[in-house]
């Protein structure tokens, strides 16, 4: 093989990813957290550190292009050359990566004709760092496209490749050339969505709530997608309603800086006026910036002129940009841009015809409607009206959280599914706990419903 | 079997792309010897974990064939170097 040729001479290395697959089935942020994880591999034993950055400075640009780029180095459709980058420099193009966007990115994908984004990732991020090809077959610097190499969070670099970058960059201070560092969840990174695979049969932890049996804690639209909450745990729903993962994630691992004995939450809601996402549980309530806490947090409700005891609910109404808090029987208007309680409140529920006078949560979507939430079920209110759509209310698992009629009643009727095929259903609020302890779920996976 | 001319033609652009080969001279259009190419397969054939025969069989194209990264495996002096 060739020596490097070139390394950089800084440790602190921004990236950004400024263009993105066109007609990929991953999503921005799938991607990004991709790019991160493929970089962390590398930074994980040496003493580099990467940065997301947006601007245009990034000393590692990452692109998605098709063909003949201007770099030189024209991509070839499908197959062929899927990927390069540049070797560490002053040149203006050091460090850049770009991958063919003529390819079918996958990731954790069982379609044998994708290529994993995450192993190419690696690769060419080692070329960025300036690493050259090496014959080695356990190596991920072989020139030849491997296949997928498992997960990402848990990806370890071959030895090879460990001692060719200690070479050049040395040791990072906390990692022994034998240890793995332990990961850190200090850092801002993009969320890896555990992306829904195609097992049919998936164990189910009994602390770990079923998606289709929920009545849910909180449900909240964040950056434009939604989220529904229950106990520990949370499920996401991308813009257009495609359900992240059939598992929950959970709450703590995410929002970083909420407590970690905490087993629930009451209420969530985006802050129109700055787009701070609020946690609201028992007397207190949380201030986050993206999935980090702010600094002061937790704070008394009583700072929204609430009184204790916390709230079931809140979310803010599209029509007059306003607050809205829900406990019991009554609700409260809050303005956010002022940062005052309207005067007159708070008021007996319901202010909307045909919803519940309580409510487990509630929020606004991007069709310009608000979603009142309360066991399995959901109620419509369209844009500025002050009644319930009719055909309301409707299945909330069935609706939002790709679930069959059958799942909709309960884990216990899946497996009955499954076997049987009764067809029997249970009323709404009828569920036997008992008759889920089979610690299955039995999921298609390709249900499109709402999808 | 001597491999069909558009095999070949593949595995000198292959070669050639990916370092094993200098690039033609634009000038002289000056085509590769047969020990230069059997030896750039042979390099070839070694880096990729192959029997280096130095032939350009099956199991060659195969391996040329398959998906990879667009930086060249060696530098060869003369070749166009990524950087």
């Amino acid at each position: 093989t060739t020596p490097a040729l070139t390394k950089w001479n800084k440790r602190n290395l921004s990236w950004r990813v400024r263009t993105f697959p066109r007609d990929s089935s991953l999503g921005r942020d799938t991607v990004r957290a991709l790019m991160y994880y493929a970089l962390k591999v590398w930074s994980d034993i040496t003493p580099l550190n990467f940065h997301e950055v947006a601007g245009s400075n990034a000393d590692i640009q990452i692109d998605f292009s098709k063909a003949d780029h201007n770099d030189g180095y024209p991509f070839d459709g499908p197959g062929g050359t899927v990927a390069h980058a540049f070797f560490p420099g002053d040149h203006h193009t050091a460090g850049d990566t770009h991958f063919d966007d003529d390819e079918a990115w996958t990731f954790r994908s069982s379609d044998a004709h994708g290529t994993d984004l995450f192993a190419v990732a690696v690769h060419e991020f080692g070329h960025a760092i300036g690493l050259t090809h090496i014959s080695a077959i356990q190596s991920i610097m072989r020139p030849y496209y491997q296949g997928p190499v498992g997960d990402p969070l848990k990806y370890d670099l071959p030895y090879e490749d460990k001692v060719r970058i200690w070479q050049l960059y040395g040791v990072r201070e906390s990692v022994s050339p034998t240890a793995k560092p332990e990961a850190t969840e200090t850092d801002n990174h993009p969320f890896l969505p555990e992306l829904p695979d195609n097992r049919t049969t998936v164990p189910l932890r009994k602390d770990v709530p079923h998606r289709c049996n929920a009545n849910f804690d909180a449900v909240a639209q964040i950056r434009g997608e939604a989220f529904f909450f229950k106990g520990k745990y949370f499920w996401r729903l991308t813009r257009d309603r495609h359900l992240v993962s059939l598992q929950p994630a959970q709450i703590h691992r995410f929002w970083r800086g909420l407590p970690l004995h905490l087993d629930s939450v009451d209420a969530v809601y985006e802050r129109t006026s700055d787009h701070k996402i609020v946690f609201f549980k028992g007397d207190r309530y949380w201030v986050f910036k993206d999935n980090n806490v702010e600094e002061g947090y937790p704070r008394p409700v009583s700072d929204f002129s609430l009184p204790p005891g916390g709230i079931d609910a809140a979310f803010s109404w599209a029509h007059n940009d306003k607050t809205y808090f829900f406990k019991d029987h009554l609700y409260w208007r809050y303005d956010d841009h002022a940062r005052r309680m309207d005067p007159g409140y708070p008021a007996e529920s319901p202010l909307w015809r045909g919803i519940p006078s309580i409510l487990d949560d509630a929020m606004r979507w991007s069709d310009g409607a608000s979603y009142f939430f309360r066991g399995k079920d959901y109620w419509k209110v369209l844009d500025s009206e002050l009644e319930a759509a009719p055909g309301y209310p409707q299945s909330t698992a069935k609706d939002w959280l790709v679930c069959s009629d059958l799942q909709a009643d309960g884990p216990e009727n899946e497996v009955r599914a499954e076997g049987a095929r009764t067809g029997a259903r249970s009323r709404p609020g009828q569920h036997d706990e008992s008759r889920s302890d089979s610690g299955y779920e039995v999921c298609s996976c390709t249900s499109d419903a709402s999808s | 079997p001597a491999p069909r001319t558009e095999d070949l033609s593949l595995g000198v652009e292959w070669l050639s792309r990916f370092g094993y080969l200098p690039p033609p001279d634009p000038v002289t259009g000056q085509l590769q010897t047969q020990e230069e190419l059997a030896k750039a397969i042979a390099a070839m054939q070694r880096f990729g974990g192959l029997e280096a025969t130095g032939v350009l069989d099956e199991a060659t194209l195969k391996l040329m064939k398959t998906p990879r990264c667009s930086l060249p495996d060696l530098a060869v002096p003369g070749a166009r170097r990524k950087r």
